[in-house]
């Protein structure tokens, strides 16, 4: 008769009390990486500035997006930390103001 | 619409200086 399968061949009884086990976790559970869903993303922006970028970016006309549009679309969030995160994403150069300096277009939607 | 070219230009040196 041969053993099924042992691993480790002796001492480790011991050991497995202490060993925290894969898989059984409380967080991260949901594989595959940054989503967006938490406070920083893997560009280092905040949610709020993410949801500005990502509606600039969607946002299809040549002169982009308006301020105003930006608001009414956001409408949970306060006009101020969306002027902010515009401010933000412009100095970093993903945004940069059109025709005037209420319409943004993202540089990286081409 | 040059002045747009020239903001998305200046825009994406802005961009590339922030990813060296």
């Amino acid at each position: 008769g041969k053993p099924q399968g042992t691993m480790g061949g002796g001492g480790m009884n011991t050991s497995m009390a202490t060993v925290p086990r894969p898989g059984m976790g409380g967080f991260g559970g949901m594989g595959g990486g940054y989503t967006g869903a938490s406070d920083m993303s893997a560009n280092g922006l905040s949610a709020s500035q993410n949801q500005v970028l990502r509606l600039i970016r969607s946002c299809p006309d040549p002169q982009g997006i308006s301020i105003q549009d930006l608001k009414q679309r956001l409408s949970g969030m306060s006009a101020s930390v969306i002027k902010q995160a515009v401010e933000f994403l412009s100095n970093e150069g993903h945004i940069f103001s059109t025709i005037d300096e209420d319409h943004f277009r993202s540089t990286d939607n081409d | 619409l040059d002045r747009i070219e020239k903001n998305r230009r200046a825009a994406l040196e802005r961009l590339a200086a922030r990813n060296v």
